[in-house]
């Protein structure tokens, strides 16, 4: 709980919806939080009763910046809402970024709002955070299924220490009168919320892959990028990690430095100016810079001026001589200018009639010193980038000292 | 991973702003504490690593900064708002 543990002195409890997010439905808004009031009254004496009009208990609102406490939110990511502990006045409340993308389902580009809001609501009710992993007071967002969301054991011990038990059946939130006046806000644009996605999870097939020897040599890669210096190689979730300052190469996971991204990557590449690294999954692509994922991400690909008809892309590769980078699909590449973030004139165009002796699809591809390494299969083409010829081939792992 | 000089700063004043927020840090300006050689972030940063059970180390590494990056609650974690 908070400081001297304040509580509501009472067993029916008011809350008023005085403005609704965009990116829901208000029907999706007014359910996720009636659901979220729903959790804690399901396991107390107390009873949750909407109101339309007036001074509520909890006053719920969405905002973004400052907002007239003292406690400004901070754009997309970081802080998603607050809620003042029971009291008087902004006791109570409840607040939510509206830089957030608020979701009914819990998808891997938005956040539910539901949980949010049964997160904030313990607030109103009096519980602070807890740091059991999995409370819904834990304090950082953990994205999970909602259907039948149960609430843990931690917070029901919480609630239950304020409230005690309940006394009849577990009450419904109880509507209020209809509403005498038209809501706050004219209806927002309805958004239709795309169907949940399936979470991104790695595809973990009934016997996890084993990792290939490093000096396989059949070993081929998905994806390769430099990284502030070092160079990473991806298959499926196992990362080969080579740093110029380390002799041996490194065996890790993706998910052991991005534990949110999904392994498998198609493609890859750093900026390094920007001290960006940018990662491709099917349409969709990540930015990371070093271990965080930037905010707003993933976006779809047709976001950097692809057609929709294209779906995936199969490797990638930045020059930071001509800030120009090259994508590969199929037997054609598109050259991407970084400065314009727009794609160039006169592309697609054939990678076999500009990148001489490389007359097949690239699997990965990397800029190492000043030349590119393309990646097909077990073998591997060095090209120099001036003249785009083929300088020599070598096997995919010449990297690996074997 | 190596980490950019200027990202250094940049995490530094992150993770202050961070402390502040959630576990009630105040830069000392007096200089006793500075004299007695105190590190209060780094008390700070022991108590934020101790609340998600990160191992204690006082140091802001990858893994404390990683989890200061999380999206989460604006509420702090030690104490209520005033």
């Amino acid at each position: 709980t908070f400081p001297l543990s304040p509580k509501w002195k009472k067993e029916d409890v008011t809350y008023r919806i005085l403005n609704y997010t965009p990116d829901m439905l208000q029907a999706d808004v007014e359910e996720a939080i009636a659901k979220a009031f729903q959790l804690w009254s399901s396991v107390t004496p107390l009873r949750f009763t909407r109101v339309y009009s007036g001074q509520a208990d909890i006053m719920i609102s969405f905002a973004s910046g400052f907002h007239g406490d003292f406690y400004p939110f901070d754009g997309p990511g970081g802080t998603l809402a607050h809620a003042y502990p029971p009291g008087s006045n902004i006791g109570g409340d409840a607040h939510f970024d509206e830089d957030e993308n608020w979701t009914k389902f819990t998808t891997y580009n938005g956040y539910s709002l539901f949980l949010v809001a049964a997160h904030e609501l313990g607030h109103s009710l009096g519980l602070g955070h807890s740091n059991v992993l999995g409370a819904l007071m834990y304090p950082i967002y953990m994205a999970r299924d909602t259907r039948d969301y149960k609430l843990p054991q931690d917070d029901i011990d919480g609630i239950q220490a304020l409230y005690g038990r309940p006394k009849e059946p577990p009450a419904l939130p109880t509507k209020a009168f209809p509403p005498q006046e038209p809501t706050e806000m004219t209806p927002a644009e309805a958004t239709t919320e795309m169907p949940p996605r399936k979470e991104p999870t790695e595809t973990t097939p009934s016997k996890a892959p084993v990792r290939p020897q490093d000096c396989d040599p059949h070993l081929s890669f998905d994806a390769i990028t430099t990284l502030r210096g070092e160079t990473l190689f991806f298959k499926g979730s196992y990362v080969w990690r080579k740093s110029p300052y380390f002799s041996d190469i490194e065996h890790d996971t993706i998910s052991s430095f991005w534990p949110s991204l999904v392994a498998g990557f198609d493609a890859a590449y750093e900026v390094d100016k920007r001290d960006r690294v940018l990662f491709f999954k099917d349409n969709h692509y990540w930015a990371v810079s070093g271990y965080s994922i930037e905010p707003g991400f993933p976006k779809p690909i047709q976001n950097l001026g692809f057609p929709t008809s294209v779906r995936k892309i199969d490797a990638a590769v930045h020059d930071e001589n001509t800030k120009k980078t090259y994508f590969f699909v199929g037997n054609k590449y598109w050259s991407f200018n970084e400065n314009t973030q727009s794609m160039e004139r006169g592309y697609p165009r054939k990678i076999a009639s500009d990148f001489h002796g490389i007359g097949h699809t690239v699997d990965a591809a990397l800029q190492k010193n000043g030349l590119f390494y393309f990646f097909h299969g077990a073998n591997q083409y060095e090209v120099d980038i001036k003249s785009k010829k083929l300088i020599r081939k070598m096997k995919s792992n010449s990297w690996f000292n074997c | 991973f190596p980490v950019v000089p200027e990202k250094e700063k940049e995490e530094m004043q992150f993770a202050k702003k961070y402390l502040e927020n959630f576990y009630d840090f105040k830069e000392e300006k007096s200089s006793l504490l500075k004299r007695k050689n105190l590190n209060p972030m780094a008390d700070k940063i022991r108590e934020m690593q101790s609340f998600f059970g990160l191992e204690v180390t006082g140091e802001l590494n990858h893994k404390t900064l990683a989890m200061m990056k999380q999206p989460r609650c604006g509420m702090p974690d030690i104490r209520s708002y005033s």
